[in-house]
């Protein structure tokens, strides 16, 4: 979700 | 996973390789900044600590464990292996103007109020202006070997190339991720200039060198 951030990313 | 993601992370990856190249091939680290090296060990650290409690994939795991340990390595032959060919004296930028205000937005913009998130969120800021100390020592020297160049245009297109990556996400995954994105946007534009200078004299087969 969006309050978690794109965490996949590096 | 989409492609301008994926050509960003080649890109990424073919920054470091051009490092190492350069280094390796003319046994100097001259025209290098240390300080911008050592704040990517920093980025890389703070944010990767997911490494051990956040599985993501195959892939994510091997490319934090290469960014990680190939910036320390670049560490290493800055201080240790080319030593003599590393100038200090040039590399000028005060660091302490970078993590001073990283530290205090990632307090103030953090997407939970926990040690990890707020590490995170620090070492994307940091990242935006991480390459600060190495534009400002160009800058100060006012040219560069060309392999210098080709190294940071492959890092400035990884940070280009996260852009429409988000654009994509944004429409296809309805995922938007406002504090990569801003501090993104603002890493992107810092090569502007750089990016200028590249295009128009060492792509033509010129040196890369700046206006007195």
């Amino acid at each position: 979700g969006a309050e978690e951030g794109h965490k996949d990313e590096l | 996973m989409n492609l301008f993601r994926l050509f960003g992370d080649m890109s990424h990856l073919a920054s470091i390789l051009l490092l190492l190249y350069k280094i390796q091939t003319t046994r100097s680290v001259r025209g290098l900044s240390f300080k911008t090296q050592a704040l990517y060990v920093t980025v890389f650290v703070t944010r990767y600590l997911d490494l051990f409690y956040d599985y993501v994939s195959l892939y994510n795991s091997v490319m934090k464990t290469f960014f990680i340990t190939s910036s320390c390595y670049v560490l290493y032959l800055m201080k240790k292996k080319y030593r003599p060919t590393n100038d200090p004296s040039i590399d000028t930028f005060r660091v302490e103007y970078l993590l001073g205000p990283c530290v205090l937005l990632s307090l103030i913009f953090n997407y939970r109020f926990t040690f990890a998130e707020i590490l995170w969120s620090f070492s994307i800021f940091l990242e935006s202006v991480a390459i600060l100390p190495q534009l400002f020592m160009l800058q100060r020297t006012g040219e560069a070997e060309a392999i210098t160049t080709h190294y940071l245009a492959a890092l400035g297109a990884y940070r280009a190339l996260y852009i429409p990556n988000w654009i994509y996400r944004y429409w296809m995954e309805d995922q938007v991720d406002p504090i990569a994105v801003t501090a993104g946007i603002v890493q992107t534009a810092l090569y502007v200039d750089f990016f200028y200078v590249y295009f128009t004299k060492v792509l033509q087969g010129q040196r890369f060198e700046l206006p007195a």
